[in-house]
């Protein structure tokens, strides 16, 4: 563990509980994409499915059933008290590609061929793309609440802190994971034209909206 | 560290 990781762990739980935040006090999910946050359900399943087989701290542990179960209340949310504040049509995105490619990315690129090991690489490929969804909204909306930005920012920020964590790891133990390197660089670029409109829009004061 | 694999980040 390393400042890095830790601080971008830390906005990644910080993210979610913006997320419940925003549901709570408007009482809506207008704005966030049913399938990004299922994508992410499904990340979290298939990447700690070593919560069974492999103990690395308690701190890991508790990290790891904090997600999954924080992802499964969120889409019970958006599902039964909050279903008439989601807008289907808005959450056009075909993420059927994003579940099938992100499938044969992991026959490709999995380091062994088991089961557990498979759908790691799985959960790693279908991270990459689970934000797609919702940037796709947000940019047919055009616009967003500023707590929902706040979101956006925490998250996309845990993803550009794992680059730095990489940087460091490989520095101090020169230890490097391709896949998810790769893959965490092409997920943080999803996020530079956001990133963009955050930091002159948002941070200024005004209200996030697309040129 | 020989592991090709990150398995403890989250």
């Amino acid at each position: 563990m390393n400042i890095f990781r830790l601080v971008a762990d830390l906005m990644h739980l910080g993210s979610i509980l913006i997320l419940l935040l925003k549901m709570f006090t408007s009482r809506s999910c207008a704005g966030i994409s049913f399938k990004t946050q299922a994508l992410y359900l499904i990340v979290f399943v298939t990447r700690y499915l070593d919560l069974f087989t492999h103990f690395v701290s308690v701190y890991n542990t508790f990290m790891k059933i904090f997600f999954i179960s924080s992802a499964g209340y969120i889409l019970y949310m958006m599902r039964v008290p909050l279903k008439d504040t989601y807008n289907k049509h808005l959450d056009a995105f075909r993420w059927e590609f994003l579940l099938g490619g992100a499938g044969v990315l992991a026959l490709v690129f999995t380091h062994k061929y088991t089961v557990i090991e498979t759908l790691w690489t799985y959960s790693i490929f279908l991270e990459m793309m689970a934000i797609l969804p919702q940037l796709l909204q947000l940019q047919r909306t055009g616009e967003a609440e500023t707590i929902t930005t706040h979101y956006l920012f925490a998250l996309g920020a845990y993803r550009a802190l794992y680059i730095v964590n990489w940087i460091y790891r490989y520095e101090t133990e020169h230890h490097v994971d391709a896949i998810s390197t790769m893959a965490g660089i092409v997920q943080t670029a999803l996020y530079c034209d956001f990133f963009y409109v955050y930091f002159t829009r948002v941070l200024k004061g005004k209200r996030f909206k697309l040129p | 560290n020989d592991s090709p694999k990150n398995h403890d980040e989250l």
